[in-house]
């Protein structure tokens, strides 16, 4: 663990009074190399280094705790802060319905977590209707489709050849019109670095004036987190984050690294392939999982 | 990149670790590469960037399966399909990565070159996975052997075993369900559906290939390993290489378990895949 591992470089430090910029670099080596196993971005570890270091240098040695479990309570502390902190609930539309666009990259979980997302709604006292804008990829509408009608809730499209813009405003209306108070858009799965896809998402956006642009990041993204989530929030602003597939081994770092570029914060996490298998975020559990 | 420190220092040495791991190649893996590197600048007298960075391609060449002498110039095709017999292909992988979508573009190019490809929709699972591969087999002319949603993925993959050999197929591409390594009932049911494949065809299945988010951090490794133990791979596609990811994981992978890289995707569509060649992959790397 990460905290053994810093006791092996600090060990000597027992009866000393207070940790030295030295002690904390040798322990803050341990916790750089702890940080990008875990898969947290270089940029963002180097930062977050830096953080802790301020904290740590001068610290005043506790009889309770030995020296590594001093830094590693700041490294914790520091993690926990970062990533934790604003509000996580989802913001709702002063008139109904609140609109939420489910966006990121191919295969993150957007269309899976769209049918979490509207169930945990629905199970709040919500009446979701869901929009299927994925016109490229093969089946994505039936995808959609056969999740609306495992949950009973409604997925309004308009096949394939529709733009995704006409279907957001087609879906509105009809929230409108049936009384639904949370429309949750899946779109197609994009790259940052796909210019009309990028612009596509955006028109939607400055249309649809959504309460919530949640980024569905895969946990096991690795240091490429720093270039999708500045790129998503730059070119388009999102307002909140879903983390899928933590019922693997991926350690998900990537949510550091999300959270430390966009500054948004982590709404929910994916625990799952069912419709059940959503939770809130929770910023210590997270903690310790990145540090392993 | 290197233009910046003509000389080898301390900060090249920075410079190369933090383009190594910014490309995902890991902490471990870097350090190994890293320490060779050391040793040849004290033993060759280097004192410049320019032949340490082709030494470091030297290094990660012969990591990536080749070593410097046996590259091919032209990436020479490294499916394992031969005449005269039913070949099978097993895709495999965690959820997301791009199998189905693979599974595709493999069957565009066998088909090409003049085989008769057959398809499994091994995915009983999934929402729609059944009609995602129906519609990447109508669009490419092939019949894809399939049962309803929630059937036994070994019984699809025994029927599209029989259809094969009635229909004088020579390859059979198998697309199974996402699976998390973690997950010990998934893993056990990829375990069956190997058991069917190699009862009913001898040598099969012929490729088991492990297929790979670009985007994946050290997380692969592990994928790599338990997907190894379970169903002994023979190669790995390294897909959505077109994003801004380095892919540098398959250095890792290569580096603990020798399992060649064997496509890369770059992007949505059929024709986007090409046979993995380190040269470009490389240059991408160091950009
Ligand atoms: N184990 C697990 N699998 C998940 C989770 N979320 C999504 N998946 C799976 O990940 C795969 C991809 O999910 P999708 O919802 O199709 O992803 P997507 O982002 O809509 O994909 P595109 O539309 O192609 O960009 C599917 O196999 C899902 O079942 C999760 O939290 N845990
Ligand atoms: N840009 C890009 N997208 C890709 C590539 N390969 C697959 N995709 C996309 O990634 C998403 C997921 O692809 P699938 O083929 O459904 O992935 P899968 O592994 O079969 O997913 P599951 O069966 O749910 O586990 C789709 O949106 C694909 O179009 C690639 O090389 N480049
Ligand atoms: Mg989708
Ligand atoms: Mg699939």
């Amino acid at each position: 663990s990460l905290t053994e591992r810093i006791q092996g470089v600090l060990n000597k430090l027992r009866g000393r009074g207070k940790l030295t910029e030295a002690d904390v670099n040798d322990a803050l080596r341990e916790v750089r190399r702890a940080l990008l196993e875990a898969d947290v971005s270089l940029a963002v570890v180097k930062e977050f280094i830096n953080q802790v270091k301020t904290r740590a240098i001068g610290e005043e040695l506790w009889k309770s705790l030995t020296p590594g479990q001093l830094v590693v309570k700041h490294v914790r502390d520091c993690l926990v802060e970062l990533m934790g902190g604003t509000q996580a609930d989802l913001e709702l539309a002063d008139s109904p319905p609140t609109v939420i666009l489910m966006v990121g990259l191919h295969g993150a979980g957007k269309t899976t977590s769209t049918g979490k997302l509207a169930l945990f709604m629905k199970n709040r006292g919500f009446k979701p209707l869901l929009a299927a804008t994925d016109i490229y990829r093969p089946a994505a509408i039936k995808q959609l489709e056969v999740l609306g009608n495992q949950l009973g809730i409604p997925v309004y499209q308009l096949g394939e050849n529709a733009s995704p813009l006409n279907i957001c405003r087609g879906a509105y209306k009809q929230a409108k019109e049936n009384g639904n108070d949370v429309l949750l858009i899946d779109t197609a799965g994009r790259l940052h670095v796909e210019k009309e896809l990028m612009d596509e998402l955006k028109i939607a956006k400055e249309e649809m004036k959504p309460q919530e642009v949640l980024l569905v990041v895969d946990a096991m993204t690795g240091q490429d987190a720093v270039n999708i989530a500045s790129q998503f929030s730059e070119q388009i602003g999102i307002t909140g984050v879903v983390m899928t597939k933590l019922d693997g081994d991926a350690r998900g770092g990537a949510a550091l690294s999300v959270r430390q570029v966009t500054g948004a914060p982590i709404k929910y996490i994916g625990i799952g392939e069912k419709s059940s298998a959503l939770e809130p975020f929770h910023p210590d559990r997270m903690a310790s999982r990145i540090l392993g | 990149l290197f233009k910046m420190h003509g000389k080898v220092d301390e900060a090249l040495w920075e410079e190369l670790e933090d383009i190594l791991i910014t490309s995902d190649v890991g902490t471990a893996a870097t350090e190994k590469i890293i320490d060779q590197l050391r040793e040849i600048v004290k033993e060759k007298k280097l004192t410049t960037a320019e032949p340490l960075l082709e030494e470091m391609r030297t290094i990660l060449g012969a990591v990536l399966n080749y070593d410097g002498a046996d590259v091919p110039e032209e990436p020479v095709d490294p499916l394992n399909v031969e005449p005269g017999r039913l070949n099978v292909i097993l895709m495999v992988g965690v959820n997301g990565t791009g199998k189905t979508t693979s599974t595709a573009k493999l069957t565009h190019r066998l088909k090409s070159k003049g085989h008769k490809v057959i398809l499994a929709a091994a995915d009983t699972f999934r929402a729609a996975a059944i009609d995602q591969l129906l519609v990447w087999g109508t669009r490419l002319g092939v019949d894809v052997i399939h049962q309803n949603e929630g059937s036994d993925p070994a019984a699809v993959v025994f029927d599209a075993v029989n259809a094969a050999k009635a229909r004088k197929a020579d390859v059979l591409i198998v697309d199974t369900a996402g699976r998390l390594h973690s997950k010990v009932n998934l893993m056990e049911e990829l375990r069956k559906i190997r058991r069917v494949l190699t009862r009913e065809i001898p040598d099969a299945p012929h490729e088991t290939l492990l297929v790979l988010d670009a985007t994946t951090g050290q997380n692969a490794v592990n994928q790599a390993r338990t997907f190894n133990e379970v169903a002994n791979l023979t190669g790995l596609v390294l897909a959505k290489l077109d994003g801004t990811a380095k892919g540098g994981i398959v250095v890792a992978i290569s580096q603990e378990f020798q399992i060649p890289v064997k496509y890369i995707g770059l992007g949505e569509k059929i024709e986007d895949l090409q046979v993995f060649h380190p040269k470009p992959f490389l240059s991408a790397l160091f950009g």
